[in-house]
């Protein structure tokens, strides 16, 4: 055994002492204050839960190089730290890692993590998911195109770092009976420019091609557009999703088996986003 | 052959003998010493007793360890010194007053993870560097 015992006596910490080492913790954190996250019944979302698994991932690979070094499991212990988090319950957030999974269309929910994602994570110091703030659906005439609309706030990301691979995840059901048996065409844009009275002006990011019958995650690369918006926040004007069949018919997002907002939380959709640190940060002095 | 903090009162002894008793004294002092020497001592720091729960997802807290212990003369192979150290235990012992003991401090750190809630429930993932001690040497 390479350590002993602790040789000062455990006790509780006194007020002072706690708000001290709360301060030291959140100064090494990077945060300014403690935060304070909204919507407490949303914590079981998709975005956390696929979090939770890209954390699994991360402190496996960590696990795994401290035992090659010291023959030991993470922080001494036999087996590694816990997986799971303070939500343990069968709602929340006791996961295990699962194995990685290629799959274009993955009909987990929630979602899990690809070989993409791994290889994103090994270059990354930091992983954001990003919560859609606005979802419109648009429904129009035959002439006009149905779509989705979504939205989100890259503007609380900490200086220094750089983004290096971002994702947009929606998650698709069975689509209506009618398109049983048709092939869909999945299309992401990004928002170039608004109209008051007409379609908005939009640039084609990704598109993926399903069978109507199938049900499971889309992943679209939105690389650029989140470096551009981090970068030119006021041009951030979201993101447009559109169903088509084959022959360039728009399918209404209900029809089309598309979740959103009246989904289930472990379906709704998300941005995730894969960051270097770009440059140094020094903590200030105290 | 050096004097330390403590007096010889036993100036009259010949050097033979006064040299005989240091390194009867030298072994028991190395025997208590080797008990308190540089080694990892274990600490926890538990995000649950700072009451963070409603925004830190993972880890629930870690163990960070720390150092402690002697680095006194002769330094053993476990104690992980430097040969800079190795050399200022030495000075030390000639002059104690003005060359302090090297320090028993971690000389190799792991990181941890953490994924935590920022104030718009966006979630981050995040590694932070040298958190954790893996190990404590004589520098």
């Amino acid at each position: 055994d390479n350590h002993v015992h602790s040789s000062f006596i455990y006790r509780r910490l006194r007020n002072h002492e706690r708000k001290e080492i709360q301060r030291e913790i959140l100064s090494i954190l990077g945060l300014p204050h403690r935060p304070r996250p909204f919507s407490p019944g949303k914590q079981a979302s998709s975005a956390p839960l696929f979090m939770l698994d890209l954390y699994n991932a991360m402190t496996t690979e960590e696990e795994e190089a401290i035992q090659q070094s010291t023959g030991k499991g993470f922080n001494g212990k036999a087996h590694g730290l816990p997986r799971k988090g303070f939500y343990g319950s069968p709602q929340g957030y006791s996961r295990v890692a699962q194995p990685y999974r290629a799959a274009p269309l993955s009909s987990q929910s929630p979602p899990q993590t690809t070989s993409h994602d791994t290889n994103f994570l090994n270059d990354a110091d930091m992983v954001m998911s990003f919560v859609n703030l606005v979802e419109k659906d648009k429904d129009f005439s035959h002439q006009r195109r149905h779509h989705k609309e979504f939205r989100f706030d890259l503007t609380q990301i900490p200086e220094g770092e750089a983004v290096t691979a971002a994702e947009f995840r929606i998650y698709k059901d069975r689509s209506h009976v009618r398109y049983e048996n048709i092939t869909l065409k999945v299309t992401v844009y990004q928002v170039v420019k608004e109209y008051l009275h007409r379609d908005a002006e939009t640039f084609l990011l990704d598109s993926r091609k399903i069978r109507a019958s199938d049900g499971g995650w889309l992943v679209f690369d939105i690389t650029a557009t989140s470096n551009h918006w981090v970068l030119n926040p006021q041009q951030n004007m979201g993101l447009q999703l559109s169903v088509e069949t084959t022959d360039g018919r728009s399918i209404n997002m209900k029809s089309a088996g598309v979740v959103g907002r009246s989904g289930p939380q472990s379906k709704q959709p998300f941005l995730v986003a894969f960051f270097k640190a770009s440059e140094v940060l020094f903590r200030s002095v105290r | 052959a050096a004097g330390g903090k403590k007096k010889n009162h036993n100036r009259n002894k010949s050097v033979g003998q006064q040299e005989a008793s240091r390194s009867a004294k030298g072994g028991e002092l190395n025997t208590s010493e080797q008990k308190q020497a540089c080694k990892k001592h274990e600490l926890y720091v538990s995000f649950r007793d700072l009451g963070w729960q409603d925004w830190i997802i993972a880890p629930e807290g870690y163990a960070a360890f720390y150092c402690d212990g002697e680095c006194s003369f002769p330094l053993n192979a476990h104690m992980n010194a430097t040969n800079h150290a190795i050399v200022q235990t030495l000075v030390h012992l000639m002059f104690p007053e003005n060359v302090p003991k090297p320090c028993c401090a971690p000389t190799k750190l792991n990181a941890i993870s953490v994924l935590y809630f920022d104030d718009s429930s966006n979630v981050i993932l995040k590694k932070y560097r040298n958190m954790v001690v893996r190990s404590c040497g004589c520098h």
